[in-house]
C-alpha cells in the first residue's frame, strides 16, 4: 500500500482517508481501517486519487502523500453513504 | 460538482463576524476580503447578504486556532486552512478559518489569500460539496484567485444553480428585505409542575442514566430512580437525590451525566461545570463538596456541561458528550484523548443532539435518550437501529403502552 513502507505514513494516510470521508468515519473511532485488506485500501485510495486527479496506482505514493500534507479545505470530499449510492447506480 | 445534504430556504441571508483574525493587523481589509468573498456568490445566485453587528445570524464568521468550539478541531499552520458547515439551524453556514494560518489580503503579500479561502468556505455555507475539477473554485485543495479578475468556473455555476436557480448575467435580481415574522399565538401549555414535586415516572424526560453495580438509575432534577433485573424498586415512585446518595452536596440539585468507573467502581457524577466522586453512596474521602471543574479532565473552560457519559460496547471506552462534540477518555490518565478530539456527533449516526443521556445496558448495547425518547445504537453499522426511536417510558420505566396521557390526567 505504501511505497517506502513506512508505518507512521501508513497510519497517517488512513487518518485522512477517513478524515475526508474515503473510508467510513465510524473507522476513525473503532480503528477498523487498519484490518482493511490491501485490495480494499487500493480501491479506496484509488478513489482518492481520481478525485484529486492524480493517478490512479492504488498506492501511497510520493505524488498521493503530497497531495494529502496540502493546504485544504477542511470539509470532507465524500459525504457518508455517497460513494456507495453513486457506485449502486453504475451497477 | 456535488451537492450538500442541504440548502437555505430564504434568499437573504445574514452574517456576522464573531470575531477577527489575530494575526491580520487591519480588520477592516479582513472584512473587506470576507465580504467581497460573498458579493461574488450574490452574483451567480438570487442569494443577498446583509451583514449584522449584534444578534443571531445565519453565517457566523468566526477564526480560531484548533480547539475553537466545534468538534472539528484546527491543526496548526498549513494542512486544514478552514471549514464551513452546509446549511441549517444552529451552527449551520457558520464559517472558521484557522487563526494560525498566515492570512494575506494583498495580492503581493505571501501567505494564504483570504479571498480565495472565503469564496471556497461560503460554496459550502451555501450548500456546495466539494468538487473534482481542478479549476473549480469547490475543489478542495488551496489555490490563490486574483481577486479583481476573480470569476466562478461553470462547475461551480452549474452546482450553486442547481440549488438556487439560474440568475441570467444581464439581470440583477432584486430580492424583497427580510420582514418581520409574522406574529402568532403563542401556543397553549399545560401549567408548569411544582418544581418540589417528584416527576411523573411514566412520562418524564431524563437527565442521566448510569449501570451503577448492576442497578440502573436514572435522574431527573433532584430525583433519581432505580431498577434491578426485575423492574422498578421504591414503589415505582423517584426518590430524592440525597435521600440515596445521601454524600451528595445540599447544592447539588441535578445531575447531567453520571457512569461508573471500570477500575476502581467509583461513581463520577457531573453537574454543571463540576464534578463529584463518589464510593458507593458517600464523597469519596477528602474530595471537596464544591466539586471539582471538569477541566481536570482537560475539558476546554468554555464547556459549561457534559450531556451524556457513555462507555461504548463496540471497544469499552467511555465517552463524554456535550452539544456537537464529544471525546474518548484516557481513563488511565483520567483526562480526555488530546489528539484529534473533541470530534463531531456526525460520527455517532443517528444519535440526536444534544442527548440528554447515554449509558451501556446490561445486554452490552449502548442506548442514547433525548426528550421521551430513547434510540438503540448498532455498533457493527455504526448508526442507529432503523425502527428507533422508541418511547421510553415503556421499556426503561415498565410503563403499559399509552400509560402517559392517563398518568398525566389523573395528576
Amino acid at each position: 500500500i505504501i511505497s517506502n513502507g513506512n508505518a507512521s505514513v501508513f497510519h497517517e494516510g488512513l487518518q485522512f482517508l477517513i478524515r475526508y470521508g474515503y473510508l467510513p468515519s465510524s473507522d476513525m473511532e473503532s480503528g477498523r481501517a487498519e484490518l482493511r485488506t490491501a485490495e480494499e485500501l487500493g480501491t479506496i485510495i484509488r478513489d482518492f486519487q481520481q478525485f484529486a486527479g492524480l493517478n490512479k496506482t492504488g498506492y501511497l505514493d510520493e505524488a498521493t502523500i503530497a497531495q494529502m500534507k496540502a493546504p485544504r479545505c477542511g470539509v470532507q470530499d465524500i459525504r457518508p453513504g455517497y460513494r456507495y449510492s453513486r457506485r449502486r447506480r453504475r451497477r | 460538482y456535488i451537492l450538500g445534504p442541504s440548502k437555505w430556504k430564504k434568499r437573504h441571508l445574514t452574517y456576522r463576524f464573531e470575531t477577527y483574525s489575530n494575526v491580520m493587523s487591519d480588520y477592516l481589509r479582513t472584512r473587506d476580503a470576507i465580504t467581497q468573498a460573498l458579493k461574488h456568490w450574490e452574483k451567480v445566485t438570487t442569494l443577498r447578504f446583509t451583514e449584522q453587528l449584534s444578534g443571531e445570524a445565519d453565517i457566523k464568521i468566526k477564526f480560531g486556532k484548533n480547539y475553537h468550539g466545534d468538534g472539528y478541531p484546527f491543526d496548526g499552520r498549513g494542512g486544514i486552512l478552514a471549514h464551513a458547515f452546509f446549511p441549517g439551524d444552529d451552527n449551520g453556514g457558520d464559517t472558521h478559518f484557522d487563526d494560525d494560518e498566515r492570512w494575506v489580503t494583498e495580492e503581493h503579500q505571501s501567505g494564504t489569500d483570504l479571498f480565495s479561502v472565503a469564496v471556497h468556505e461560503f460554496g459550502h455555507a451555501l450548500g456546495l460539496a466539494h468538487s473534482d475539477v481542478r479549476n473549480a473554485i469547490m475543489f478542495p485543495w488551496y489555490k490563490k484567485y486574483n481577486r479583481p479578475n476573480f470569476g466562478f468556473h461553470s462547475d461551480d455555476i452549474e452546482a450553486i444553480s442547481k440549488l438556487y436557480g439560474k440568475v441570467h448575467p444581464d439581470v440583477i435580481p432584486t430580492v424583497a428585505p427580510p420582514t418581520s415574522p409574522p406574529v402568532t399565538q403563542a401556543p397553549t401549555t399545560p401549567k408548569p409542575r411544582d418544581k418540589n414535586s417528584p416527576p411523573l415516572t411514566c412520562d418524564t424526560t431524563y437527565d442521566a442514566i448510569a449501570l451503577i453495580r448492576g442497578e440502573i438509575f436514572i435522574f431527573k432534577g433532584k430525583w433519581n430512580w432505580r431498577r434491578d433485573q426485575k423492574g422498578l424498586l421504591d414503589g415505582n415512585t423517584p426518590l430524592s437525590l440525597h435521600r440515596l446518595w445521601y454524600g451528595m452536596p445540599d447544592h447539588v440539585e441535578y445531575i447531567d451525566a453520571v457512569y461508573e468507573r471500570k477500575s476502581d467502581h467509583r461513581i463520577i457524577f457531573f453537574s454543571g461545570n463540576r464534578y463529584y466522586v463518589f464510593n458507593a453512596n458517600q464523597l469519596v474521602h477528602g474530595f471537596p463538596e464544591e466539586g471539582r471543574p471538569i477541566t481536570d479532565y482537560g475539558l476546554p473552560n468554555d464547556i459549561e456541561k457534559i450531556d451524556a457519559v457513555f462507555t461504548w460496547s463496540y471497544n469499552s471506552r467511555t465517552y463524554l458528550i456535550t452539544g456537537n462534540m464529544y471525546w474518548k477518555l484516557d481513563e488511565k490518565e483520567q483526562r480526555v484523548v488530546p489528539f484529534d478530539y473533541p470530534r463531531d456527533m456526525g460520527i455517532w449516526q443517528g444519535v440526536p443532539t444534544p442527548v440528554d443521556a447515554a449509558f451501556q445496558f446490561w445486554d452490552g448495547v449502548t442506548y442514547f435518550f433525548k426528550g421521551d425518547q430513547y434510540w438503540q445504537f448498532n455498533d457493527e453499522l455504526m448508526k442507529v437501529e432503523d425502527q428507533f426511536p422508541q418511547p421510553s417510558a415503556e421499556k426503561w420505566m415498565g410503563c403499559p403502552l399509552n400509560s402517559t396521557r392517563s398518568e398525566t390526567e389523573s395528576n
